[in-house]
């Protein structure tokens, strides 16, 4: 399934 | 982490400190837009208050106390230490016209109606527009520096790799996250009229001047 959004990136 | 995302925060961080060792080595911010550099602080601050709230991976954390340490410091330079060779008189751009209008789409549009979420949101919409003062600046003189045209170049490929990163993310992890690419889309295609004057000129050993 598709995940949203986790703020890993910069 | 791919080899887009990361070449991605490379080139941002190598953006970041040729424009810092620009104005430290030449003593001078001359051509450079304060107001983009204060919307970039405004970027990187909004962005990372989860600094106070999650730990993602030492990476994570540490690149992004460089980013807003770096932003900082440019503010610096440019409104204190170096503030005599600033050129307000060209640095017109009304930013209002972007905050107004980036505050209220945060509003509208996000992924969760919660402080943090929507300051992270503001600081993508924000990010995609943030260069528009420097790029302003650059149309009213009519020329950049040589080495201001090399910072451009690294952020602007920045987002340009994120985009790849994000196709990479979405096939490899079924990730993906439409705000961020949709502004990251604007933010790449706003730099693309410079790309080319960048491949045409820069890279060919001429300065960037603009025709009259």
């Amino acid at each position: 399934d598709i995940q949203i959004n986790p703020k890993d990136e910069l | 982490m791919n080899v887009f995302r990361l070449t991605g925060d490379l080139s941002h961080l190598a953006a970041i400190i040729i424009l810092l060792l620009k104005i430290w080595k030449t003593r001078s911010c001359a051509g450079i837009s304060g107001k983009s550099q204060i919307l970039f602080a405004v970027v990187f601050t909004s962005r990372y208050l989860d600094l106070l709230t999650s730990f993602i991976s030492l990476y994570n954390t540490s690149m992004k106390v460089i980013y807003i340490g770096c932003a900082y410091a440019t503010l610096y330079f440019v409104y204190m230490k170096f503030k005599a060779t600033y050129d307000g008189n060209h640095d017109t751009f009304r930013v209002e016209f972007l905050l107004v209008p980036v505050g209220g789409l945060s509003f509208l549009v996000n992924h969760d109606f919660s402080p943090l979420e929507i300051l992270w949101t503001f600081s993508i919409y924000l990010e995609s527009v943030a260069i528009l003062p420097q790029l302003f600046m650059i149309s009213k003189t009519g020329e950049a520096e040589t080495i201001t045209t090399h910072y451009l170049f690294f952020l602007g490929l920045y987002r340009a790799l994120y985009l790849f990163n994000w196709i990479w993310r979405f096939y490899f992890e079924g990730f993906f996250d439409m705000i961020a690419i949709v502004a990251g889309l604007v933010q790449t295609i706003l730099y693309c009229d410079f790309f080319y004057l960048y491949i045409t000129k820069v890279l060919k050993g001429k300065k960037l001047s603009l025709p009259a």
